[in-house]
């Protein structure tokens, strides 16, 4: 009769063990050779987990020396594939999203109780024993900066040259263009030709898709928000200053023109659940320009309203705005001196900027709040087409 | 007091810009 011995399978803790010339391997495969849709389909953060698991084996080893040198090869490999794909927003957002999980990991698996609240205890279980990783959180933290910058810098430049034709000189809304002003020459800083302009379909389409890919990597919520509401300051910065050097564009119509794509674009915010990103409030100085060229601009009280409506607007940009409006037709008059003289003294109080047009380069300061996971590393399960078949589960 | 796990010992580790400065004058040293 032959005896079946069932070997019991030898728990996985959530560790792994690589020998130390491996090393380079693991970094090649996992960070600077990877490309990112080889994991679709996978869990989001998938690098950062495994790269958690192997620090916390060489931690649960007492190996500093390896420890320091993973952490190093990690944070250098990252850099590296940045610098080679500084042009890829895909590719960038991925290690975002990736630093950034490192860096939960790092916090959530600290033993630092403030960073354990919402651990179970079995992922309790799976925090570093014998180091503290702080001073590597704040390299962390730092790459994860210079990343978000990068992956700003990649969106800002694909949206850029379609703000000014898609926010002030595309026509949706029918019939305007019979009420342009006279002398109206359409022409664009971004348009070599007429092939070149866009309409705000162009801008949401451009959107959705960075939109699709950070949700698609995994990237924290609180990120995404922070990166549509620089987005946002950026065309709301770009349109408004366009504006304050344009003629052509200082109308009732294009008021209203961009009145409407304004609201496209928030409806685009409702529908992505971002409209508490704070985006539509970066918004606010072109939606007062875009209500001001639609107030009446003739009596005291057409004054006194444009006054307490136009708060983020300064006064010089108000003041423009009015000097370079055009009337639609000879049935509108032009903006009177007086007018402007009674905005101007109504005004005088306040403490505005001295400077007329926005930097469209301002950038606010990014936060990457803490985000804890509730995977438990011990689920994890590595593909064989990430190649680390030389990691060993412990 | 014995279930009370010991402090872990903190790892010096380099500002990002020292980290920058370390790979370059490593790339400069290999030829």
């Amino acid at each position: 009769r032959q005896v079946t011995v069932q070997r019991k399978e030898k728990d996985f803790q959530g560790m792994l063990e690589y020998h130390k010339e491996d090393e380079a391997l693991l970094i090649r495969n996992l960070v600077t050779d990877l490309k990112p849709p080889t994991l679709s389909g996978t869990v989001p953060c998938l690098p950062a987990y495994i790269l958690y698991m192997c620090i916390r084996h060489a931690d649960y080893i007492n190996d500093d020396l390896k420890v320091h040198s993973l952490l190093t090869a990690t944070i250098n490999g990252i850099k590296k594939v940045l610098k080679k794909h500084n042009d890829d927003f895909e590719m960038t957002a991925f290690w975002l999203s990736n630093t950034c999980r490192l860096l939960h990991c790092l916090k959530q698996y600290s033993g630092d109780e403030g960073f354990m609240t919402q651990n179970t205890s079995k992922q309790n279980e799976h925090c570093l024993k014998n180091f503290d990783l702080t001073e590597y959180r704040q390299v962390m933290s730092d790459l994860s900066i210079q990343i978000y910058q990068q992956l700003i810098k990649i969106a800002e430049g694909a949206l850029q040259p379609m703000i000014v034709s898609a926010m002030l000189e595309n026509e949706s809304i029918q019939g305007l263009s019979g009420v342009k002003p006279a002398g109206y020459r359409k022409r664009s800083s971004s348009m070599v030709d007429g092939d070149n302009s866009y309409c705000l379909e162009a801008i949401i389409r451009q959107m959705n898709s960075f939109h699709a890919v950070m949700c698609d990597q995994g990237l924290d919520p609180e990120i995404i928000q922070q990166v549509f509401k620089q987005l946002f300051y950026m065309i709301n910065a770009v349109t408004l200053n366009n504006l304050l050097l344009r003629k052509d564009v200082c109308s009732w119509s294009t008021g209203m023109q961009l009145r409407y794509n304004i609201s496209q674009l928030e409806e685009w915010l409702r529908g992505r659940n971002l409209h508490q990103s704070g985006a539509v409030q970066t918004m606010e100085p072109l939606i007062q320009a875009a209500q001001l060229l639609q107030l009446k601009k003739k009596t005291p009280e057409d004054a006194e309203a444009i006054c307490s409506l136009c708060t983020s607007l300064s006064t010089q940009q108000i003041v423009k705005i009015l000097n370079l409006y055009t009337p639609l037709n000879e049935f509108e008059e032009r903006v009177t001196v007086a007018f402007i003289r009674t905005i101007q003294a109504q005004l005088q109080e306040r403490n505005d900027p001295q400077q007329l047009l926005l930097d469209s380069k301002h950038t606010f300061p990014v936060l990457f709040p803490f985000n804890p996971s509730s995977l438990i590393m011990d689920s994890i399960h590595i593909p064989a087409c990430l190649h680390l078949e030389f990691l060993n589960e412990v | 007091n014995s279930q009370r796990p010991r402090p872990r010992v903190l790892l010096k580790a380099p500002t990002l810009a020292e980290m920058e400065e370390m790979t370059t004058s490593e790339e400069e040293e290999s030829p």
